[in-house]
């Protein structure tokens, strides 16, 4: 329920002229979300592949992750997109570890590299913060993840 | 100089003491609709004059906002339950980067558009290229930032946002004098591909034994995943799956119970 406490913080008067935030004083509260811009999206991809072909081709470092006890967009969705670029490996499949337990695990592929964290949700850093800490430290170094 | 210094937070309420450098405030992205976006950056306790700066988006879409990443994920603070004040995150992610959170697009959070409509049209596209707008302004007000290595980061929808914004700034970046340092990118749980995404989407639960073989088999072959709008018979599955079968759970964290 940590949204909630957002929602406390971030509408205080004194935080929002600490950040100085809210100098227009938008005439609605501070949400999390906005449901108005939610309900009327007015234009999505259909699909994200053909910019991750082009990205790939552009040299930029690619790192897709996947908490495994996510259900909303979870790891066999990704699994199944990804698999549609047909990328070739080259570092196989293994485990991942941080402090001697299993990360997750991972596959290096030419142009993209990609993870799941072990027991983390949608939000990976909230529920496996030195995991999701780990990852993000090997993906700056532009190294594979640890074997141990 | 003097925009940066406007921009530089001394201390949020109930912060503990920190001796990294934080600013937060706006860059107009749009003058004519009067568009400007939100962003909050803590730098780097360690060397932030050389270390990376990374981009963080949320995805929604309407939920980049800083009460996620930010605020429950990366940032260097926790806001404590009664949002009276805030406490450190240990594995904060500004150990080893210069960590900028962008609210976007307008409408989210703090960030504000004055044309009222932009909230009932807006999408992928001008979400990326305000995005763009925002980071080669943001720049010009941080130029120290102007060469430094870039990276984005993000999760869920952001797996739009993302890869979209990137594909901006390489297309910038092949006509600009002052090309963005963009070396990559790493997204989580991240919207990919309608049609996959929703095919892997029940098998994970079919596969995880949140619903039954009924109910899979009834969404495998009453469901059109490359349709943006599914069938009548098609949406009745879905929600008997989720309001029958799952359960009382938190479908964000399927082993959790929800949040009240």
């Amino acid at each position: 329920c940590t949204e909630k406490y957002a929602e406390a913080y971030y509408n205080r008067p004194d935080v929002q002229k600490a950040l100085h935030a809210n100098t227009t004083k938008i005439p609605y509260k501070w949400t999390a979300c906005s449901e108005e811009l939610n309900r009327n999206w007015n234009d999505t991809d259909v699909s994200i592949l053909p910019i991750y072909r082009e990205l790939i081709a552009a040299g930029l470092r690619i790192w897709v992750f996947s908490g495994d006890v996510d259900s909303v967009v979870p790891v066999t969705a990704t699994r199944y997109s990804l698999a549609q670029l047909k990328l070739s490996t080259k570092v196989p499949w293994y485990p991942w570890y941080v402090k001697r337990q299993v990360g997750g695990w991972t596959e290096v592929y030419e142009g993209l590299t990609f993870a799941t964290v072990r027991g983390a949700g949608h939000e990976v850093p909230l529920f496996k913060p030195r995991a999701a800490l780990q990852l993000f430290k090997s993906f700056l170094r532009g190294e594979p993840l640890p074997k141990s | 100089e003097e925009e940066e210094e406007a921009d530089r937070i001394l201390a949020l309420p109930g912060q503990p003491k920190v001796s990294f450098q934080q600013f937060s405030g706006y860059v107009t992205v749009n003058e004519a609709a009067g568009r400007a976006l939100f962003y909050w950056l803590t730098e780097s306790f360690q060397n932030p004059l050389s270390q990376p700066l990374v981009i963080w988006l949320n995805g929604g879409p309407g939920c980049s906002s800083v009460a996620y990443g930010a605020s429950e994920e990366i940032g260097p603070f926790r806001i404590n339950k009664s949002g009276s004040g805030l406490y450190l995150n240990k594995f904060s992610w500004n150990t080893v980067a210069n960590l900028l959170f962008l609210e976007t697009p307008a409408g989210v959070g703090f960030s504000y558009s004055n044309r009222s409509s932009d909230l009932l049209d807006t999408g992928d596209l001008r979400t990326a290229e305000d995005s763009l707008q925002f980071l080669i302004r943001w720049m010009d007000r941080f130029p120290r930032y102007k060469s430094r290595e870039v990276y984005l980061a993000g999760e869920s929808y952001a797996g739009h946002y993302v890869p979209q914004l990137a594909r901006a700034i390489v297309a910038y970046n092949a006509k600009s004098k002052h090309p963005i340092n963009l070396k990559g990118f790493m997204v989580g749980n991240a919207v990919t591909d309608n049609y996959y995404d929703n095919l892997g989407t029940v098998t994970y639960w079919w596969s995880h034994a949140m619903i039954s073989d009924r109910t899979y088999h009834q969404l495998i072959s009453t469901c059109d995943f490359t349709q943006q709008k599914e069938s009548n018979q098609c949406e009745t599955t879905y929600s008997y799956a989720m309001d029958q079968e799952f359960g009382n759970i938190d479908q964000y964290n399927i082993y959790a119970p929800p949040c009240n």
